[in-house]
């Protein structure tokens, strides 16, 4: 078998103006998953340094440039797991963190838990050293112009569409 | 939402996903992605695989279980197994979804019912990346 990184950057209506730098992305992400695979050998590392790549990417919905709630709050989720002992770790509702696939695995690996959310999540990020940004730190001119047209476009149609784009 | 799955030269397989979620949600919400089984699986007797698409259909259709499941127990290849389950979620719930796969074998599977999906791997010397369908951009590295 020959060693590969495969990655997705999301799915949906992407507009043609957004792929230039899509695609930068995802094929960053690859070589950086790639070459973490060659240096490392664990399949584990690969995935985490690919969706690290992703999440400090603006393009990208997930970490810095995440989707907001109807507040204009960033709340992420994350899910990480190895096929050889079926080992995993998730995150839900975490906030101000760039690298929520990270606390997954720190989860997974830290802790007698598989999946944690909201406030008990983010006592582990700040057990592990993580960096607590400033409120509002993950959101981006992009993610509250998206916000915007939402609210704008749920006004006309009356509650009809309940949700954004999906991501 | 962001996803990547790895295979070694032994067979082990791993899976990891991330996302901020849908613009608009409500404070709380929760979608497939860190939900195992629907955005997010990975066994070395079957494979790994990553979704990302309409959250709600894709954790109650189970996306990534069935697809797995449908490689484990046929002899669907990975890439057969995401078009018969992706196929049946839009038809069932009207909503797309794409994933990238890669077997316990290391054959890949990138498909997708919306209109789009970036992706992009590297094995050896080759990387690969597109974004509509059938499109596959290579070059050496």
């Amino acid at each position: 078998i020959q060693p590969t990184v495969l990655v997705h950057g999301g799915s949906g209506n992407i507009a043609d103006i957004k792929l230039p730098k899509i695609r930068l992305g995802v094929k960053r992400a690859a070589r950086i998953g790639h070459d973490v695979l060659q240096r490392t050998g664990s399949v584990l590392d690969a995935v985490e340094q690919a969706v690290n790549s992703l999440e400090e990417d603006i393009n990208f919905n997930a970490g810095y440039g995440s989707a907001l709630t109807y507040e204009s709050q960033v709340e992420m989720d994350a899910a990480i797991m190895h096929g050889a002992q079926l080992e995993a770790g998730c995150v839900s509702l975490v906030r101000d963190i760039i690298h929520p696939i990270t606390l997954a695995r720190r989860i997974m690996e830290n802790t007698r838990h598989r999946y944690l959310a909201g406030e008990g999540a983010m006592r582990i990020a700040a057990a592990e050293g993580f960096d607590i940004l400033p409120k509002g730190a993950l959101v981006t001119t992009a993610s509250l112009e998206s916000l915007a047209k939402f609210k704008k476009i749920l006004n006309k149609t009356g509650g009809s569409n309940s949700y954004g784009s999906p991501g | 939402t962001v996803g990547a799955v790895a295979v070694d030269a032994c067979g082990n397989v791993a899976a990891a996903t991330s996302i901020g979620g849908i613009t608009g949600k409500l404070p709380g919400r929760i979608g497939d992605s860190p939900v195992l089984g629907a955005g997010t699986y990975a066994d070395n007797e079957s494979g790994a695989v990553s979704a990302t698409g309409h959250g709600e259909s894709i954790m109650r259709f189970n996306v990534v279980s069935r697809v797995l499941a449908l490689v484990h127990h046929s002899n669907c290849t990975i890439q057969q197994a995401a078009a018969q389950v992706l196929g049946e979620m839009t038809k069932r719930f009207n909503e797309t979804a794409g994933i990238i796969a890669i077997d316990h074998r290391g054959q890949l599977g990138i498909y997708f019912t919306s209109q789009r999906m970036s992706w992009a791997y590297q094995r050896g010397a080759e990387l690969h990346c597109g974004v509509d369908p059938d499109e596959d951009e290579f070059e050496n590295v």
